[in-house]
């Protein structure tokens, strides 16, 4: 995979990664993307900042490759990310997509559909990070979340981690 | 309270 130019940054990167011109997703550049977050100091802080944003973008497109993103930091970008997303101040950039008092009512059917599967799949498979749970709950509490998801990309969190065998 | 306390404190879920 061709690396990224040492003049980009995470921003234009991301832009990169998220273009309403590509025609499908462009894995080179998500994975240009996350490379970034793994090397730089504050990475995660800053590429979270920049996601939340992003998938708040009125091009449906865009918003929902700011999604594909996150989810392969996600997958890629370990537990500093994790810790990231497990704060209210990015939960609360998705609660804003699907809650009517916010965006949720401008917010596309695709876009509201991949975020509540995002947080169902995140509130199983990062238990470490409660007020994903929390947040998740509360979207249900709200009646915002009638179901839990169907869809869930098992190759994410294929199995709890092991326990220790000297525990 | 040192910084990542005081995020702690203000990190909040909005309400919906």
């Amino acid at each position: 995979m061709a690396s990224a130019d040492e003049n980009e940054t995470l921003e234009t990167l991301l832009n990169k990664a998220t273009s309403p011109m590509n025609r499908d997703e462009d894995w080179e550049y998500i994975m240009n993307f996350c490379d970034r977050v793994n090397i730089e100091l504050e990475g995660p802080e800053i590429s979270c900042r920049l996601l939340g944003h992003k998938m708040q973008s009125p091009q449906e497109r865009e918003a929902l490759q700011a999604l594909t993103v996150v989810e392969a930091c996600v997958k890629n970008c370990g537990e500093s990310f994790h810790r990231q997303v497990g704060k209210f101040r990015f939960l609360n950039e998705m609660i804003k997509l699907i809650s009517p008092k916010y965006l949720g009512t401008k917010s596309p059917e695709s876009v509201k559909k991949k975020v509540i599967e995002m947080l169902y799949s995140w509130q199983a498979g990062l238990p470490q990070e409660p007020k994903i749970i929390e947040a998740y709950q509360m979207l249900k509490k709200q009646g915002l979340v009638k179901e839990d998801p169907v869809y869930m990309d098992k190759a994410y969190f294929p199995s709890p981690a092991p326990r220790p065998k000297n525990a | 309270l040192g910084f990542d306390e005081e995020e702690e404190r203000d990190d909040h879920m909005l309400p919906m």
